[in-house]
């Protein structure tokens, strides 16, 4: 089973 | 003070509907453009992103900015008080311990009052970049749905492949594999029956249908839904709603085998 990505990845916190 | 109505509580009924059970408790920020939302699930792995614009109340009012932190579940319930075609009214004060939600039904002159509790809600906000996306996906919202749910019997995950021939959705599972391709397609007399795909270049990327399914709640409030994909980022599936309101929903890819 493919590994879930964590959206906090791809998108910065502001 | 917030003074917002809605013409039909139908409208705030399905929203909230699509999305709470992907987040629990959530600020609606509202200011003079809208009401907006943006919360992330317990798991990082996916993000709901509501605007509500002004031009979709009539009339619309709010003096300053305010978070109305909510309790989905609470809220629920009392919209559950609602018909789908009452008058809805939203109400707060500028440093508000409760939203007054007042539900109007004109024909049977029945007004109903209630006062949700709000929360203080420490909310982590993500900056969203504007994403020229390798693909865009135009078609009907139950299609959707009906994919997912049918490739949710089979497996967990989804690959999604779009090419300029048409976007290829693909599983496999334990007790086989399954696949849907739709062809782009334009019919002059059911526009949203049209299936549109714009690309840059060729999109293959595997997500979690869990997550889709879930989305797809929300094909109550729109007759298509808009599919926008970049290798390696993020998918986002949009909801549009009328006067350029939208409800939007990002999910982070899978990554390797």
């Amino acid at each position: 089973t493919p590994l879930q990505n964590d959206l906090s990845e791809f998108f910065v916190m502001v | 003070m917030l003074e917002a109505r809605l013409e039909q509580a139908d409208l705030l009924k399905k929203v909230v509907d699509a999305i709470k059970d992907l987040v629990q408790d959530c600020n609606f920020d509202c200011n003079d453009s809208g009401v907006a939302l943006q919360a992330m699930d317990n798991s990082h792995v996916a993000l709901v992103s509501m605007m509500l614009k002004a031009e979709s109340f009539s009339p619309y009012r709010c003096d300053r900015n305010v978070a109305l932190g909510v309790n989905l579940t609470s809220l629920t319930k009392v919209l559950r008080a609602a018909q789908n075609e009452d008058i809805l009214t939203l109400k707060a004060e500028d440093a508000p311990d409760v939203l007054n939600l007042v539900f109007e039904n004109t024909d049977s002159d029945r007004l109903s009052e209630y006062d949700l509790k709000l929360m203080d809600i420490d909310q982590e906000h993500l900056g969203i970049p504007d994403t020229e996306y390798a693909a865009t996906i135009s078609l009907p919202s139950v299609e959707f749905r009906r994919i997912c749910v049918d490739l949710m019997a089979l497996s967990e995950s989804v690959s999604i492949e779009t090419s300029k021939d048409g976007i290829k959705f693909s599983c496999a599972g334990d007790i086989g594999n399954g696949a849907v391709t739709l062809r782009p397609n334009t019919n002059v007399e059911k526009p949203d029956q049209n299936v549109e795909i714009e690309l840059t270049e060729p999109v293959a990327l595997t997500f979690s249908l869990k997550y889709l399914v879930n989305f797809c709640k929300a094909a109550g409030l729109s007759k298509t839904v808009k599919l926008c994909l970049s290798n390696e980022v993020p998918l986002l599936v949009e909801y549009a709603l009328a006067g350029s309101s939208y409800l939007r929903f990002y999910l982070a890819p899978k990554i390797g085998d």
